[in-house]
């Protein structure tokens, strides 16, 4: 469902050049789970960033669902991420004037046939599943660091994307929160969803059927994970 | 050196009360190395807050240095926050239009006896620990989420803090990077610092000597962690 060949991303600062994809192969599978790890500043937001259609390769072509995702216009971008791709992001990106649900409704706008209402309560299921129950009326400043981490999956599993991107969704929570978002994920793709999962903690990648490692830009290693 | 007496702290959300803190007491010593662990929402940001004189509690006391902060002015304990206190935020708070040399620079405009020149060297110095020295120049949305992370670090740390509190330090960070963070910390400790950290990490707590478990705006457990 997702190619991508030798895509490269590079930035410019001054005069200097940043290789933040340097030469990416990679293909998923329909309905697969994968985890990426890496050190800090290895290129793992980039890469999502392109597969979430926030950003285009430098060079390289992305295939999704078999379209040419080079060839599309910003508003054909936009279509594909508002109604195929969920994405959770490290820094949440929250709306600061809209309440919790608020937050979490705005990503429905776009799902066919809901009516206020149905976005309304499809939302605050999604909220209940997170364990926000109490803090739906609250402003993103009214949160606390993970709260506001369970609003942005919240708000990117809403819509029953068929693909989710999430980058470091457990950054912010305990162990025990970071378990109950695991298991939702977990559900979701017994579900069917294709995940893809950036992250710095072995317990959670091991959720994955298959881990990526990269360095400095490019994917060093592509593991099967064991049964777990 | 830190002295909390039945301190809470309640928000108004609307009609609601939340007691984020619900009667909080606690002594810490000179040069001790706490960290503070519990579930999201428990309350670790909002204790970090008011240690770090950035919010004042709704009501009891804290002592700082055996001074009574609950009498300051806001005035008072801004001199208390730039001279005594470094305190890495859980979401950074980079100055966005500074690069990342910049944002440490400026934290060390309250240190005595220091001129442009040794400002930016100090400010270099801290940056290299953290390893960044090839991302000076960059500002915060062309930095990675753990390089912003390192950045908040350095900038908590080039003013020689005699107290550093440090929010989930290593939410963004690969395993490597985040021991080097550590390391880092430890040496500070070992140099007479006292340190305060909040994370969900086990492997990261145990460089503490004491360990603080909230829950529900309270103290549950207060341990000494074993010999590492
Ligand atoms: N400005 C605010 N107004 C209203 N409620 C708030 C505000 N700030 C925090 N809260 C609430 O107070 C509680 C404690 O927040 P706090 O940020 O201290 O939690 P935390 O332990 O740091 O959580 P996390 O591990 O998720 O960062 C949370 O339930 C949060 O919703
Ligand atoms: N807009 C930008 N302009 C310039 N350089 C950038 C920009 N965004 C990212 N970079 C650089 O590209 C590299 C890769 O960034 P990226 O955010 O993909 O890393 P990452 O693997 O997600 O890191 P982390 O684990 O710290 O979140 C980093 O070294 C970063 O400094
Ligand atoms: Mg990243
Ligand atoms: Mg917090």
């Amino acid at each position: 469902v997702i190619r991508l060949q030798d895509v490269r991303r590079i930035y410019k600062v001054g005069v200097e050049r940043i290789h933040a994809l340097d030469g990416i192969d990679l293909d998923i599978r329909k309905n697969e789970y994968v985890a990426v790890m890496g050190p800090s500043g290895s290129g793992k937001s980039t890469l999502m960033n392109i597969l979430g259609c926030l950003d285009r390769c430098t060079s390289g072509t992305y295939e999704l669902n078999g379209r040419n995702t080079t060839r599309l216009s910003s508003g054909g971008l936009a279509h594909v991420r508002n109604t195929q791709i969920g994405f959770v992001f490290q820094s949440f990106e929250l709306l600061p004037r809209l309440n919790a649900l608020k937050n979490v409704e705005l990503s429905l706008i776009y799902a066919a046939g809901t009516t206020w209402l149905s976005r309304r309560t499809r939302a605050r299921e999604t909220l209940v599943r997170v364990g926000l129950t109490e803090r739906v009326k609250h402003r993103p400043n009214q949160l606390s660091g993970g709260e506001k981490q369970r609003v942005a999956i919240a708000r990117a599993l809403s819509n029953n994307p068929s693909i989710l991107l999430a980058d470091e969704p457990t950054g912010n929570l305990d162990t025990k929160t970071s378990e109950g978002v695991m298991k939702l994920f977990d559900q979701l793709h017994r579900e069917g969803q294709t995940i893809i999962i950036v992250t710095h903690e072995e317990h959670v990648a091991r959720h994955a059927e298959r881990i990526l490692q990269m360095r400095d830009g490019q994917i060093i290693s592509d593991e099967r994970t064991g049964p777990n």
